[in-house]
């Protein structure tokens, strides 16, 4: 078990996202939502690395940078859904399946990830208005044809950290 | 008023 010791936020998210990871390793994940709950500016210091991986050209990469997201929104609270559902950060999202912007160079997959994400924000999050102006923008624009099906373990429902910690 | 201006900022990418 490594331990958070002098571990960065980028760091974590360096190891959460590796391209040599065999498969998702949710003790960087974690590790990660940890660090971002324990400093002062972590959502918006985090939105900013995650933006970066999710547009790397390595699918693997920004798959796994999209999983980290996730996590994030169920283990990082109002503070980190605030981050997201601002323009900035959706922006970013918006050009890795925009082909105007970086749409034609990115996978299916990582496409069809982050379509479900936004949509699936838009209905666990409806005060974040930005998202929904964001996911109709997409459609409008004829990105997004219709409503991706969201599997059932994939909605945001918010649950309790995985490991509570004691005062 | 940082956060205001923020808000302000704060745009829809153009498409």
């Amino acid at each position: 078990m490594a331990e958070a010791e002098g571990e960065s936020l980028e760091s974590w998210l360096n190891k959460a996202t590796n391209p040599c990871n065999r498969q998702e390793d949710w003790e960087y994940i974690i590790g990660f939502c940890d660090q971002i709950n324990k400093e002062l500016e972590g959502p918006q210091i985090a939105v900013r690395l995650l933006a970066h991986k999710i547009q790397s050209p390595q699918e693997w990469e920004a798959v796994q940078a999209l999983t980290v997201l996730e996590a994030c929104m169920k283990n990082c609270g109002r503070r980190f859904h605030n981050e997201v559902g601002k323009f900035r950060f959706l922006n970013e999202l918006i050009k890795v399946v925009s082909p105007k912007y970086l749409g034609d160079r990115v996978s299916e997959k990582v496409k069809t990830k982050v379509i479900e994400l936004l949509y699936s924000w838009t209905l666990a999050l409806p005060e974040e208005s930005k998202i929904k102006d964001a996911y109709h923008m997409l459609k409008r624009q004829g990105i997004v044809h219709s409503d991706p099906q969201i599997p059932a373990d994939r909605t945001l429902i918010p649950s309790p950290p995985p490991r509570p910690k004691n005062p | 008023l940082g956060e205001e201006s923020e808000e302000r900022d704060d745009h829809l990418l153009p498409m």
